[in-house]
């Protein structure tokens, strides 16, 4: 399973 | 941790004073208004996440003050105090810019999805976003001491969110590559300007370019 990045920054 | 914190402060710093200025001088000389545009561009493509994303209500607050800031700002510039002198210098082909960041963008992202190339693409356009700006004080040679702050404290922004980053992949093991690579490139554009600030500005002398 691919690992997605959250986007947690500005 | 406390670098994003003085990266986010740093960043909402440079918006004040960009609008302050603006509004005390009632003048927007020697301010890039492509570079604005550019950043309107940048938040937009970014931060419209926040209608189907929600991180925090820090997050939402920030995103909602940068797009609102940015796009009011460029209506001063347009329709306030309109300046055709400062227009006349802001001359840098940002279509390349905004061209080259989209071609990169469908090359580098974390899926090939709509929403994460925009992501991918603010990254990007944000790196180069202040080359207008900078295109224009090399031009001119010199700059309001205001407007170096300006400069200097969005450039410590992303500057100050690579150590973020090296912290945050030593204590959760999160490694956002696009971002790191980009805010290093950003980095290394304002470094020529951070090193002319502090001996020039920091030392009370004017910014003039040697």
């Amino acid at each position: 399973e691919e690992q997605t990045i959250v986007h947690d920054e500005l | 941790n406390i670098f994003r914190a003085a990266g986010d402060l740093s960043h909402l710093i440079s918006i004040l004073i960009l609008l302050n200025t603006i509004q005390k001088s009632r003048s927007i000389a020697g301010i890039s208004l492509k570079t604005q545009i550019l950043y309107v561009l940048v938040f937009l493509t970014r931060y419209l996440d926040l209608t189907y994303r929600y991180v925090s209500i820090y997050n939402t607050l920030m995103k909602l003050f940068f797009i609102s800031s940015s796009i009011y700002i460029v209506y001063l510039m347009i329709y306030k105090f309109k300046n055709t002198e400062t227009e006349q210098i802001d001359t840098f082909p940002i279509e390349y810019l905004i061209g080259g960041s989209f071609i990169l963008s469908l090359i580098f992202n974390y899926k090939f999805q709509f929403g994460e190339i925009l992501w991918s693409f603010s990254l990007w356009l944000e790196s180069v976003a202040i080359l207008p700006q900078l295109f224009m004080l090399q031009r001119t040679g010199e700059a309001r001491t205001l407007t170096t702050h300006y400069i200097f404290a969005l450039g410590a922004y992303r500057t100050l969110y690579i150590p973020n980053w090296i912290f945050r992949w030593i204590s959760e093991g999160r490694v956002d590559y696009l971002a790191i690579f980009t805010g290093i490139v950003q980095t290394i554009i304002y470094s020529d300007f951070f090193y002319i600030y502090y001996h020039r500005v920091l030392k009370g002398f004017k910014f003039e370019l040697p």
